[in-house]
């Protein structure tokens, strides 16, 4: 792709400036973004304020509350800021309510980008939350 | 990212 279309394409794909302000366009901007590890410091000032209008924490503190998101830690950078992940939580739900193959958890999570999909449940693999009822997964 | 195996539950 030339650079110049990429660089008309990755705005409008990220949504930058768009115009919805709902708890569900911060949903789905979440969801987009899923298991990126950024400074805490930049989530919400910068990433967050500029693709859903009228940005407020609250919107944010409203899904993490109902589980719908969650945030882990990616490392510490200096004292006072640190690396964080948001994982949308839909995948824990359905694991929660019983254990699924992984058709099911894509399904669970609103379908979408595959590899996002995957990239979030390993985010919990390697947290240990989740694990494989055999250790291919492992081994592959 | 393998996926097509096994059934995944929480640990």
């Amino acid at each position: 792709m030339p650079p110049e279309v990429l660089a008309r394409f990755l705005p409008a794909w990220h949504g930058i400036g768009a115009e919805s302000s709902s708890i569900d366009r911060l949903a789905d901007v979440v969801f987009q973004l899923q298991g990126l590890a950024l400074p805490a410091s930049v989530i919400e000032r910068d990433v967050l304020s500029a693709r859903v209008r009228d940005y407020r924490p609250r919107l944010l503190d409203e899904l993490v509350s109902m589980g719908e998101v969650v945030w882990a830690g990616r490392g510490s950078l200096g004292q006072q800021d640190g690396r964080v992940a948001l994982i949308h939580g839909r995948l824990r739900e359905q694991l929660a309510r019983r254990p699924s193959f992984f058709p099911e958890l894509y399904t669970a999570a609103g379908g979408g980008d595959t590899d996002a999909v995957l990239d979030a449940l390993w985010d919990l693999v390697w947290a240990g939350e989740v694990t494989n009822d055999t250790f291919a997964p492992l081994r592959a | 990212h393998p996926r097509a195996v096994g059934r995944w539950s929480l640990t």
